[in-house]
């Protein structure tokens, strides 16, 4: 069965700005 | 580019890949942040807080392009139109709603490209504060954008005194856009 995975518009922002900034540092 | 996909698909699978859109999108607007004069000058806490709760927005006044507020449809990257009616089976109707008349008021105004940039460059920086450490600072930067905005608008436009105000009366439609839907829920398959 395919698992999925949800969440809302402002928290994938936020996951993909922390995940840019954490990769810059 | 969106490859929202032909009937065929399930709504769900249809969703996934509306919902992968905006990954590069975000990091689009990450990088855009960056090259804003000063930003990176903030604290780097101060420049997350700010892409939190300011990037959806962005996000909203670049989209503004894609939607045709006369025919009621929207138009991604890769070509495909889709009508409202068609885009509304994703869920996101009252959102595609709010945008339509966002995008009917803010195309209005004929902005040029450098224009809205440092329009958008204004949205972030007039995002919410409640997570800002140094207040002053982005205070500071958010004047000297809004004054290269006054400027600009009013050395290409001096005979239309009310744009520049219609312009920052888009700001609380933003965040009224932001609180009523950026919760909305994205769906990921993992797999």
């Amino acid at each position: 069965t395919k698992t999925h995975r949800v969440m809302t518009l402002a928290d994938h922002i936020s996951h993909i700005i922390t995940q840019d900034f954490a990769r810059n540092q | 580019s969106c490859p929202v996909a032909p009937a065929s698909r399930s709504s769900q699978e249809v969703w996934e890949s509306f919902s992968q859109c905006f990954t590069p999108a975000v990091k689009e607007v990450v990088e855009f942040a960056k090259s804003i004069p000063g930003f990176q000058s903030l604290s780097q806490h101060d420049q997350v807080m700010l892409l939190k709760s300011g990037t959806f927005q962005v996000l909203m006044v670049r989209f503004c392009s894609l939607f045709d507020p006369k025919e009621r449809t929207v138009t991604f990257l890769n070509g495909q139109t889709y009508s409202l009616a068609s885009l509304r089976a994703l869920g996101m109707g009252s959102l595609l709603d709010a945008m339509f008349e966002f995008s009917e008021k803010l195309g209005s105004l004929c902005l040029e490209p450098d224009e809205m940039a440092l329009f958008m460059a204004v949205v972030l920086v007039s995002a919410d504060r409640s997570g800002i450490v140094e207040v002053a600072a982005v205070e500071k930067l958010q004047e000297n954008l809004i004054k290269a905005l006054r400027s600009l608008i009013t050395s290409r436009r001096p005979e239309d005194s009310t744009l520049f105000s219609k312009l920052l009366l888009r700001l609380p439609d933003l965040r009224t856009l932001n609180n009523h839907h950026s919760d909305k829920l994205l769906a990921f398959r993992i797999d």
